[in-house]
């Protein structure tokens, strides 16, 4: 018998909105 | 002098690894600073994808949840910030559209998940994420896939826009019609745009979405949304602007979708309604060449011009000018007719096409056959801090 596989652990991801809101994204214009 | 020791790699499972002193320097090094057009990420499309998914591997195999978040926030967000800097480059939004759009496939590919993996060879199913549930990333990248899809379309429709009325109207290419303009309407165009120079354009467009890995379906897509551009930038044009309604330049429309035509059909992309968003503008040519004389000829027209409207056509018919004696200005009596037999059309009153509309757009999974632990990752990436 094959072992049951491990279940997996959810990983929670921000949304690209969240991710703008905490300024990840630089400005368009920016060098 | 330095000698340097080939290491046999002898069982290579297909993973990357990188230092964590090395983190700032791979992001920028895999994404801020690629060129997509080195020949070190030509040779294998969607390289820098697949080093992603590599080092991503490696992490999740090693229960290492910090290293999976970070890779995954930092390739969104510095693939982001290329985009963001170079936002109306053409080559970069392809390049980051094929390999974000490879990234997932890779996510989807390596699930475990049954829908995804059954197309898997046995070697690819023993790779597998282990330890995390990525279904939550998918989501983002899905939606960053869309965003740069969005910019594709943008750059391109800037691109090819001002090309589309000279290319398609103006120019005059076939011989013996040259001649036939109505007096004071000659070399009305300065632009030195010319149709074949918009063929080169979507070649090059074309030739370099495959070059960088790019999902046949999805460019199929690209290109559907661009042919409805020129039809709709054409027909507008021509709506507006009595010069382009006469007989000889129905027969140099036609002409120039035929050139269309024969481009999509050279390039294998005519199906999926791709050559169907040009049958507005076939009408239009057609309707300026069709005779409009009597009642049989204004029930050919409104047995034909499915794809115009009631609005569209009575418009291009008042327009129609003849340019020769041979040719009669539509009379009232037929404008009449021709109205009689479209009045119970259910349609929109509207005089223009939405030259904005975006089709809805999808990009269905597409698991690769390449085999990860095959891969072979160019020197002038300057990636040989990462290690097997």
């Amino acid at each position: 018998l094959r072992p049951l596989p491990r279940p997996r652990v959810l990983l929670k991801a921000p949304t690209l909105a969240e991710m703008e809101e905490m300024n990840l994204f630089e400005d368009e214009d920016s060098p | 002098p330095e000698v340097s020791i080939l290491r046999k790699e002898r069982h290579c499972q297909g993973m990357l690894e990188y230092g964590k002193e090395d983190e700032a320097n791979f992001f920028r090094t895999l994404i801020t600073d690629l060129k997509p057009r080195g020949v070190a990420v030509s040779l294998t499309p969607g390289l820098p994808a697949y080093i992603l998914f590599m080092c991503l591997r490696h992490a999740d195999y090693t229960n290492n949840d910090q290293r999976v978040r970070t890779l995954l926030n930092s390739s969104i967000t510095s693939i982001k910030n290329v985009l963001k800097k170079r936002s109306r480059d053409f080559d970069t939004v392809s390049f980051w559209l094929a390999n974000t759009c490879r990234f997932l496939h890779c996510l989807k590919q390596y699930s475990g998940e049954e829908v995804y993996t059954k197309y898997n060879t046995p070697q690819q199913n023993k790779q597998c994420l282990l330890n995390f549930d990525l279904t939550d990333y998918r989501q983002t990248l899905s939606d960053l896939v869309i965003q740069i899809y969005q910019q594709l379309i943008k750059c391109m429709e800037d691109l090819l826009q001002p090309m589309i009325v000279a290319a398609m109207l103006e120019q005059d290419t076939i011989p013996g019609v040259l001649g036939l303009k109505p007096t004071g309407l000659r070399k009305r165009t300065s632009s030195s745009f010319t149709l074949e120079s918009m063929l080169k354009q979507l070649d090059s467009f074309h030739s370099t979405l495959l070059q960088h890995g790019n999902d046949t379906e999805l460019i199929r897509q690209v290109l559907k949304q661009q042919f409805y551009v020129i039809c709709a930038t054409t027909l507008n044009n021509l709506l507006l602007r009595k010069d382009m309604c006469s007989w000889s330049k129905g027969l140099q429309i036609r002409y120039n979708v035929s050139q269309l035509e024969e481009w999509l059909m050279d390039k294998g992309v005519q199906g999926g309604g791709v050559r169907e968003t040009l049958e507005p503008l076939i009408q239009a040519a057609q309707l300026l060449q069709i005779k409009k004389k009597n009642q049989e000829d204004a029930e050919a027209i409104a047995t034909m011009c499915t794809a115009l409207t009631a609005t569209q056509i009575e418009k291009i018919l008042n327009l129609y000018t003849p340019v020769n004696e041979f040719e009669e200005r539509v009379s009232a009596s037929f404008m009449k007719s021709v109205q009689a037999l479209l009045k119970d059309r259910q349609e929109s009153p509207q005089l223009l096409m939405d030259s904005k509309v975006l089709f809805p757009f999808s990009f269905p999974f597409n698991p690769s056959p390449v085999a990860l632990e095959s891969l072979q990752i160019p020197q002038s990436l300057n990636l040989s801090f990462l290690m097997r």
